[in-house]
């Protein structure tokens, strides 16, 4: 995050940014996907983590935002 | 379609309606949060590229946190033509118990923050999108046992499921007052971790 911004909000952009017409659940999942496959530093920058997102969602249709 | 009154049954392939006016309110503490500018560009572009209507609050404290929510929906329920959508992306750092730290190191529940939005006539049957870059506690995955992490307050008190919290926040309202949408739908949560760990 310190150079480029955090994983999350910089994939989520990209990946917006690529299919705006797409269903948001889908691609939020494409989002996750990408966010899972990145290597990141631990803190003491001496491991390696994974991160996972957590969505949960409650919509009751497809929701395109373009 | 009255936001109060029924709607019809959606279809399997049904999709909202966003020909009305969409509105995001993004609530980021950028101090000792390096690079978190780049997020907020980032996402700001994007919402506006999107068609949002944007407000954009940085360093909000804790009080602020709650504040700006409270005035997003008077907004939004002020609004003249009908509402679509409403994205909300809260961008600090948190805790295990579902805290927001504001940029005065006072916290926040954030399902109180979430909740607001639920109160909110212009957004009922609406699509509402949280995202939430924050900590979530202190754990690393893969990892060790859990390590308190500089930017993740610990807390003596047992952890709680967040969306447990908001369930059963939005369902003590529901058991009030039936609408003919229940306060739980139409609400898409997205978080940077799941809870308990931390953020990178």
């Amino acid at each position: 995050r310190d150079e480029k911004g955090s994983d999350f909000i910089q994939t989520l952009v990209e990946v917006l940014r690529a299919d705006p017409k797409a269903d948001l659940l889908e691609l939020m999942t494409e989002v996750n996907r990408q966010v899972c496959e990145l290597d990141v530093l631990g803190p003491d920058c001496d491991d390696r983590r994974k991160a996972c997102l957590e969505i949960r969602s409650s919509l009751r249709r497809r929701l395109c935002l373009q | 379609v009255e936001p109060w009154g029924p709607e019809p049954e959606p279809g399997p392939s049904a999709q909202y309606d966003l020909s009305g006016a969409r509105a995001a309110l993004l609530l980021a503490v950028t101090q000792g949060r390096l690079g978190a500018q780049h997020d907020v560009e980032a996402l700001g572009g994007l919402c506006q590229a999107l068609g949002f209507e944007t407000t954009l609050r940085t360093d909000p404290t804790a009080q602020t946190f709650q504040e700006e929510m409270a005035q997003f929906r008077k907004r939004l329920d002020a609004h003249r033509g009908p509402v679509s959508c409403a994205l909300v992306a809260l961008m600090a750092h948190g805790g295990p118990q579902g805290q927001l730290l504001g940029a005065d190191g006072q916290e926040r529940q954030l399902e109180v923050l979430v909740q607001e939005l639920s109160h909110c006539g212009a957004l009922r049957g609406r699509p509402k999108i949280f995202l939430l870059q924050a900590c979530r506690g202190g754990e690393q995955a893969p990892g060790p046992p859990w390590r308190p992490a500089s930017c993740c307050p610990s807390s003596p008190h047992p952890a709680l499921s967040l969306s447990g919290l908001v369930v059963h926040l939005l369902q003590k309202r529901w058991l009030r007052a039936p609408p003919a949408t229940p306060f739980q739908a139409d609400v898409l949560h997205v978080c940077t971790d799941v809870q308990g760990c931390v953020a990178y």
